[in-house]
């Protein structure tokens, strides 16, 4: 009598949640842009064995974005996840992986991540600040500004923008516009740079030190500009096998 | 006379009542949310 069929994995089952996690971590892992993302629910899961020890495992992801940069050594666990009111990112992910001899590995993986809608985050929040385009002339304004001013006020080595992370304006009562951004050490110093900033370029690999940098600029009532930049300092490169971008809005594979 | 009833009839008719107090159990999937849903 054949073996009754094994009951099918359910989404909360210790495997599946196994799994999920080993495809999150390789989601993070390979990475280049944007911020890191948690689990949120796990969807769906189908495995379909291939013999004694080898299934392939297909599972659809809810993930929500974190504050901590893909470049950030922070481990997930101590990422905090983005509230609602701060105008949340989903990302959804359909992984193919495959378990052989207990271990796994991902075949394939394809994410979509998209900001929560705007009516949604004012339902909850009226006068919360509403995600703004990463190429809105405020917002590179703002950038541009902030890294002026830390490179002319530090002594740590000069920096220059990697990418603009996300980015959000408030209009009332005040005119604020917060940016996020990846930073990274270049080989001068902010001295060297005011002297021919063209001179500087990016560490090499085995020397790179990437970091993050928050700005909030207020243009009215007042003018006021608040800049923290944090230096990760030198991390081994993980191995790139392959990239996977997540912008909000954007697919991935 | 004869009449053939309805299959949902039947089914319904030869459907085993569940025991008192039985609770289904949560479906499979999706899982649990962790922190909100979008």
């Amino acid at each position: 009598v054949p073996a009754a069929p094994l009951a099918p994995l359910g989404c909360d089952d210790p495997e599946s949640e196994a799994a999920a996690e080993f495809a999150v971590n390789y989601i993070n892992g390979h990475s280049h842009h944007g911020y890191k993302f948690a689990l949120n629910s796990i969807e769906n899961i189908r495995v379909i064995s291939q013999g004694l020890n080898n299934d392939i495992i297909f599972l659809e992801l809810d993930l929500l974005e974190t504050t901590c940069h893909v470049l950030s050594p922070t481990p997930l666990a101590n990422c905090t996840v983005r509230s609602f009111a701060q105008h949340a990112v989903e990302g959804d992910c359909d992984i193919k992986l495959q378990k052989l001899d207990g271990k796994f590995s991902v075949l394939a993986s394809k994410c979509h991540s998209h900001a929560d809608s705007s009516e949604d985050v004012r339902q909850v929040c009226p006068e919360c600040p509403l995600l703004a385009s990463l190429n809105n002339t405020e917002v590179l304004t703002a950038v541009a500004t902030a890294l002026n001013d830390h490179n002319s006020k530090t002594a740590d080595p000069y920096l220059i923008l990697l990418e603009i992370g996300r980015a959000n304006i408030q209009y009332e009562p005040a005119h604020i516009v917060s940016v996020e951004f990846a930073v990274a050490a270049t080989n001068c110093s902010a001295e060297d740079a005011k002297v021919s900033v063209e001179a500087c370029q990016l560490l090499p690999d085995d020397q790179s030190n990437f970091g993050f940098c928050t700005a909030t600029m207020v243009t009215r009532p007042s003018q006021d500009l608040r800049v923290g930049c944090q230096l990760y300092g030198h991390q081994v490169p993980t191995p790139d096998a392959g990239v996977i971008y997540s912008h909000p809005g954007h697919d991935t594979s | 006379s004869v009449a053939k009833r309805a299959v949902a009839d039947v089914a319904q008719h030869d459907k085993v009542p569940h025991p008192v107090g039985f609770v289904p159990p949560p479906p499979p999937c999706p899982g649990k949310i962790r922190h909100f849903k979008i």
